[in-house]
């Protein structure tokens, strides 16, 4: 079972082209392991990204540093893994 | 007993299977399990058909779940199916539709994918086959279809969350309905189900061509959308792939149309901004409700407008 103990969903917000070419590029840096639920592909789009926690602080700063608007969109993946298991153990244990 | 089935919760492949089972004797008038494959690992990939009668009627192709970490999909799959069985006989629309087309609906068109978000990784999107050469397992199956194989908005990387295959319809899961829907050769429509953008798009994917039946699509998606905000006030867009989401190449709902069906759609089911493929199960019904105003909109024309 993978964990995804203190991953967070960042919802990006790109606000020219150039922006979206370095989301893009993003996606070739395999070992920051980023997870694109909704990949860059124009700014009308916001762009969701699963970050492992290991590399937040290297996204965030990345972000930040070219001028790139995000959010938090889950702050903890596992926090709402677990909620979801706990609704299925709980969903199983009802009298049908 | 699929009335005892609790729909407001997310299941496993195994519940499903055994749900589908429930609904074929629940309905034997009505309701009948196809296998129509195996998936990679072996699994059987089971359709529904719900059929009153006639030999090779024109047919409505579902389906839920390609994409196996959107769980959401098969949650409303499994509630809309109940719906087709449970409400014809009652829904005078509905039962026109089943008195002269039939409904194939494929629940989980992923199944190794769906039992490995249960059971290794809630993240997993692909199907599980081996690559050679690498590492990295699995392909996208919604960029494996033979419709601009290969063409943008694809990778060759196996270890991409969009690598396209070998080959295309190198993938069981695709080819199995491929083969299936060649075969039958009367299908009129075909909607794939998605999550979680509150889209519903129609081809093209993989150019910026424009279709013939663009207007007619477009009110058609226009009319669909409408009637799926009229319940709990989802907006969704809708348009063609490559200008409503981005262009794709290898899509079912492009093969969809360039082997005949005109009625050819896929849905990205809704989005509180908040929970992306993690939707809580307390909105399963409302988003099979409203998704299912939707998909009524797109039988109906496929009813009422032969071809």
């Amino acid at each position: 079972q993978k964990l995804f103990v203190g991953d967070q969903v960042l919802r990006i917000t790109a606000s020219s082209e150039e922006q979206i070419t370095l989301l893009k590029e993003l996606q070739d840096l395999e070992h920051l392991k980023l997870d694109f639920w909704r990949e860059p592909v124009k700014t009308a789009l916001a762009v969701d990204v699963r970050v492992p926690f290991a590399g937040l602080q290297a996204l965030k700063v990345f972000l930040e540093s070219n001028g790139i608007q995000y959010r938090v969109m889950i702050d903890d993946v596992q926090m709402l893994l677990d909620e979801e298991k706990e609704e299925m153990f709980r969903s199983h244990d009802r009298e049908r | 007993n699929t009335n005892n089935f609790d729909y407001a919760s997310y299941h496993t492949l195994e519940e499903i299977y055994s749900w589908m089972d429930s609904l074929e004797a629940e309905y034997p008038d009505l309701v009948t399990k196809i296998q129509i494959g195996s998936s990679f690992e072996g699994r059987p990939i089971n359709v529904l058909k719900f059929s009153t009668g006639g030999s090779n009627r024109p047919a409505i192709w579902l389906d839920s779940g390609i994409h196996a970490r959107e769980w959401i999909t098969p949650a409303t799959g499994i509630w809309s199916a109940k719906k087709i069985a449970s409400d014809y006989g009652r829904d005078p629309s509905l039962t026109a539709i089943l008195n002269t087309m039939d409904i194939f609906f494929e629940i989980v068109t992923n199944p190794d994918g769906y039992y490995f978000t249960h059971t290794s990784n809630r993240m997993w999107r692909k199907t599980r086959s081996i690559n050679p050469g690498s590492s990295c397992v699995g392909v996208d199956p919604n960029r494996n279809w033979g419709a601009g194989f290969g063409g943008p908005g694809t990778s060759t990387n196996p270890c991409s969350e969009t690598y396209l295959g070998s080959f295309e319809h190198s993938e069981s899961e695709v080819k199995s309905i491929v083969d299936f829907i060649l075969g039958h050769g009367n299908f009129k429509a075909m909607i794939t189900i998605h999550s979680y953008s509150q889209m519903l798009m129609y081809p093209y994917g993989y150019t910026s061509t424009e279709t013939p039946n663009q207007q007619e699509l477009h009110t058609l998606a226009k009319s669909a959308v409408d009637a799926l905000a009229a319940l709990h006030g989802t907006k969704y867009t809708y348009g063609s792939m490559i200008t409503t989401i981005y262009p794709a190449s290898g899509t079912t709902a492009d093969w969809g149309y360039l082997n005949g069906i005109k009625y050819s759609f896929t849905f990205e089911l809704r989005d509180t901004g908040r929970y992306g493929f993690l939707l809580p199960a307390e909105q399963i019904i409302p988003t099979a409700q409203e998704t299912w105003l939707a998909l009524m909109k797109i039988m109906e024309h496929a009813r009422d407008n032969p071809y």
